[in-house]
């Protein structure tokens, strides 16, 4: 069978289908101070599966509430200056209104899965924490 | 009741691959 480092090269999503593969990539991307991106990521996959999972109403706006602080509010945070403004108010107005959808964070994921994709996941597979491992 | 940061945890724990 192919070896999971193998996989982790194919594309992004196979990276972080790997409990080993995320290890990595997220020691990678702390060295960089750049971690909160992938947190943001698996925060905003968690929150929308909650949805069908389990959860009162109440628990959700408590986790959007948190997401929110933690990754948006924090203009010199790192996801907050890779988010696009607009993608921001909108998340804010979704908070603010309690108005939680299992859906408001998607735009944001996206937009932080494309940096990922561009920037930090090919810089990763040229990385040493990479190559090291394989 | 958790606090916001377990949750948050929890959340982000949820969302990740079980061990193979």
């Amino acid at each position: 069978p192919t070896p999971p480092y193998l996989k982790w090269a194919e594309s992004l999503h196979s990276l972080l289908d790997d409990q080993d593969g995320i290890h990595l990539f997220r020691t990678f991307l702390g060295q960089e101070d750049r971690a909160d991106m992938l947190d943001f990521w698996f925060a905003c996959s968690g929150f929308r599966k909650l949805d069908s999972r389990e959860g009162s109403e109440e628990k959700k706006v408590k986790l959007a509430k948190a997401i929110y602080r933690k990754y948006i509010l924090d203009n010199g945070g790192i996801v907050s200056r890779q988010i696009k403004a607009a993608t921001k108010s909108f998340i804010r107005d979704c908070v603010l209104k309690l108005h939680v959808d299992p859906a408001m964070f998607e735009q944001a994921q996206t937009e932080i899965q494309t940096l990922m994709e561009g920037n930090s996941y090919p810089l990763f597979l040229k990385s040493d924490v990479y190559l090291e491992y394989t | 009741m958790d606090s916001e940061d377990d949750l948050l945890q929890k959340c982000i724990t949820s969302a990740m691959p079980k061990q193979r």
